[in-house]
Order: C-alpha cells, then sequence, then structure tokens
C-alpha cells in the first residue's frame, strides 16, 4: 500500500460527505446505496464514521462530470480514466468525480459504481495507489464480487486511522502470491495458444518465451464468468479450447470466451459421481489422451471418442514411479510430464517412464 | 524517418500517460521517446506494475496503458 506524501488524513474521524448529482445510469437510489456501501468498507475496518449532508460543502463532496469538469483535471470520454479523486485537506480535499461518459451499472456488465467508489473513495481518505494487483487500490480496474479489500489495503487504512474499535470478523482477500516464494505451490496449470498458463489463488500468471517476466492477473478480470479459484486446467489444441476444473464443474474456454453450454458437471466426462473435485488435468499430445487426476488416481479420457478409456482409474505411484502419490497441476511438453505438487515440480520422461529431473514448483519463473 | 502514424499514437498515448500517472515534465524534450527522462518514468511505471524493466515502449507496457483505470497518478507529487 502506500499513503500520499506527508500521510495525508482527516483529522477527525466524523466524515460528512454530499452526492451532488447523479448519473442518469442508475436509478438514484442506486447511486446512494453504492456510494453508501463504499463508505462501509472503509467504516467496517476504521474508527471513521461517514455523515450525508444534502446541502452545503461536505468534506467529500461527490458529482458525475464529463471532460473538463471543474477542477481543470479532466476527463477522456469513455474508457481509459474511470474516476478520480482528492486526498483529504480543505476546499478540493476529498472531493470524488465520476467520469459520467462511462456507463455505471449495478453488476459487471460495465463499471461497477460500487467498486470504483470504494476505490476512489479510499484516495478521499489518504490511500494512494497500491502495487498489488488484487488490492482495491489497485489502479487498474477489474470486477470482483464479495469482499474488496485486501490484507494490503486494511494495513495501509489502518495505518492512518487505526481498526475500527468493535470490528465485526472482516474477511480480507489474501493478498497477490508471490511468484517467487519458494515453497510456492500451483493450483493448475495449461497452454493457452503457446503460451503457459499458472493458476494460483484469484490469480493467473502467464508465461510466453518472449516475455521473460510473467504478468500476474486476477482470473475475473480476463474471464469474469469462471471461479476465483481452479482446481485443473488443460488445452485440447486440436478444438483450440481450454477445458477449466473448479469443484465438480468444468467450462471451456476460445480464447478470451467462454464455449456454449458451459459450465457442465465433471462426471459428463465418465469420471465416478465419487469424484468431487479434479487435481490436475494434462493433455498428452502424442496420445490425444487427457490425464485426469484426482486424490491418488487418475483416469485417461480419450479426446477423439469422447470416452473414458476403460482399466481406469490406475494408481499415479503405479504408473508413475518416483512421483508423489498425489498431483497439484501438470503440464505435457515434447515427451516431458511436468508435474507440480506443493513446492517440488517433477520431470517425468514418458518414454523413459521414470523422472529424470526435480525442482522446485517456482523454478518455472526463473526467479 | 517518420514514423508509422499507429507507432506514434501509441508514442503519443504513453507520453500523455506518462505525463498524467508519473509526472513525466511537459515541455520539448527532443524526442521524447529517446530522452532519459522518458526511459525512466517508462522503467518507473514497469515497476509499479512489475514488468519487465526494459525502458521501452513494449506490447506488454502499452496493452497496460490501455487499460481503464482510475485518474489519481500512480507516484506522490
Amino acid at each position: 500500500y502506500n499513503h500520499f506524501p506527508r500521510h495525508l488524513k482527516w483529522q477527525n474521524n466524523n466524515v460528512t460527505f454530499r452526492i451532488v448529482n447523479y448519473t442518469p445510469d442508475l436509478k438514484k437510489s442506486d447511486v446512494d446505496r453504492a456510494i453508501r456501501n463504499a463508505l462501509n468498507v472503509w467504516s467496517s475496518v476504521t474508527p471513521l464514521t461517514f455523515k450525508k449532508l444534502h446541502n452545503g460543502i461536505a468534506d467529500i463532496m461527490i458529482s458525475f462530470g464529463s471532460k473538463e469538469h471543474g477542477d481543470y483535471n479532466p476527463f477522456d470520454g469513455p474508457n481509459g480514466l474511470l474516476a478520480h479523486a482528492y486526498p483529504p485537506g480543505q476546499g478540493i480535499g476529498g472531493d470524488t468525480h465520476f467520469d459520467e461518459d462511462e456507463l455505471w451499472t449495478k453488476d459487471s456488465s460495465a463499471y461497477n459504481l460500487f467498486i470504483v467508489a470504494a476505490h476512489e473513495l479510499g484516495h478521499a481518505l489518504g490511500m494512494s495507489h497500491s502495487t498489488d494487483a488484487g488490492a482495491l487500490m489497485y489502479p487498474i480496474y477489474s470486477y470482483s464480487t464479495g469482499q474488496v479489500l485486501a490484507e494490503d489495503d486494511i494495513e495501509g487504512i489502518q495505518a492512518l486511522y487505526g481498526p475500527n474499535p468493535d470490528q465485526k470478523k472482516v474477511k480480507p482477500k489474501p493478498d497477490a502470491p508471490d511468484k517467487c516464494d519458494p515453497m510456492l505451490s500451483f493450483d493448475a496449470a495449461t497452454e493457452l495458444r503457446g503460451e503457459t498458463i499458472i493458476f494460483k489463488d484469484r490469480f493467473y500468471w502467464r508465461l510466453h518465451p518472449q516475455m521473460p517476466e510473467p504478468e500476474q492477473t486476477l482470473i475475473k478480470s480476463t474471464w469474469p464468468s469462471l471461479p476465483n479459484k481452479v482446481d485443473a486446467a488443460y488445452e485440447n489444441p486440436q478444438k483450440d479450447q481450454v477445458i477449466i476444473f473448479s469443484g465438480i464443474r468444468m467450462w471451456a474456454l476460445n480464447g478470451y470466451s467462454l464455449v456454449d453450454g458451459y459450465p457442465k458437471y465433471i462426471h459428463k466426462l465418465g469420471l465416478p459421481k465419487t469424484v468431487r473435485k479434479v487435481d490436475a488435468a494434462v493433455y498428452i499430445r502424442d496420445t490425444g489422451k487427457t490425464l485426469l487426476f484426482s486424490d491418488e488416481e487418475y483416469w485417461s479420457y480419450d479426446e477423439a471418442t469422447g470416452t473414458m478409456e476403460s482399466g481406469y482409474p490406475r494408481t499415479i505411484e503405479d504408473d508413475f514411479p518416483g512421483m508423489d502419490d498425489e498431483v497439484d497441476a501438470a503440464v505435457y511438453h515434447y515427451g516431458y510430464l511436468n508435474f507440480f505438487h506443493d513446492h517440488v515440480q517433477y520431470e517425468y520422461s514418458y518414454t523413459s517412464k521414470k523422472v529424470i529431473h526435480i525442482m522446485r514448483t517456482n523454478s518455472i519463473f526463473n526467479c | 524517418v517518420p514514423l508509422p502514424s499507429e507507432d506514434k499514437d501509441n508514442w503519443l498515448q504513453a507520453e500523455k500517460y506518462l505525463r498524467r500517472f508519473y509526472g513525466l515534465p511537459a515541455g520539448l524534450q527532443g524526442r521524447q521517446e529517446t530522452s532519459g527522462a522518458f526511459r525512466t518514468k517508462i522503467m518507473e511505471m514497469q515497476s509499479f506494475f512489475k514488468l519487465k524493466l526494459t525502458g521501452n515502449l513494449d506490447d506488454n507496457t502499452l496493452e497496460f496503458m490501455k487499460l481503464p483505470r482510475c485518474g489519481v497518478p500512480d507516484v506522490g507529487e
């Protein structure tokens, strides 16, 4: 987290706010609710209280305007700049402006007013931008449901105002995982049109040979309809689809878009009902089969016929000697299966049927 | 050699982005994109977003500059 220079903050915990005008995109009551809920995000973890004024000058004056709107800090039409706010202080201090050229919504169909307001009101209380991609104070817009505050945000605002004396249990979102954490484990891994996608918590990393630095992004900012947690994933290059598993459901993605008819239950693949989660999945390009791992067992799915091969499940221990008995994620490259389990990565030669190399899981990131 | 127009648009957008969010000084500094200040500010932005510190306007960096975002600068003034 960051604060503004000199840690600017309101000297009085009882802050006033006024909504000066309204966007025609939403009902007045929806705007009121979005702003009130956004203020509650911060009051729930600090001693701050917010009193609404209906006229006169409030600490935080909230308004909608487009292009040049009176503060010589113009907006730019649709997209791009969505809103801005000023740090605590007299006059324009604390004032919060939304770009009226955006389409404001209550859901994920356009820019969600509550999420943008919660971010901007963070500025109005003294928070500057955070470099944590999972933090509310991260400068780039992304839609998310549920708790909007991350640990990073709470640490930052409480460094200014202290905690809320009767703080109900606030379950902040965990911070973005650190790719160079030696104990890092993966949730899932897959290829995607020549890139390698690694899923961890609410995020995924994109690795590309020409992109030496992996890029970390929120899953939901690329695929809003996917859950926040992925168990397994594999790419079927013949169909140009990536299959994502979470719990007993699976999704098929074609690039950024969701293939019609999904999500489906994983049992449609032929997995028994007793299987409640797929730990890892990997498409073996040389055989056209997809291996599906769950607990200590695995199945083989024939992509060409769309059926599960007979003779399964088999145990990982029997067929992949040298490996742990469970798998978190797996990818297949040119005859080598890379299994990831906890913080250890096993490189397994599919032809010679043995583990030929053991590394740290995050060695793929060249830390 | 004059830049192709798309490149020029990208450079102008980058210059505007860096001026607004990273305090790139305004005014003429020769070929902006080759000046030290421009490179420094691009690296500041790449560091903030944990991108590869190339100091160049590479695709990744440009992609980030086009994402919808908050209008408050990323670095304190």
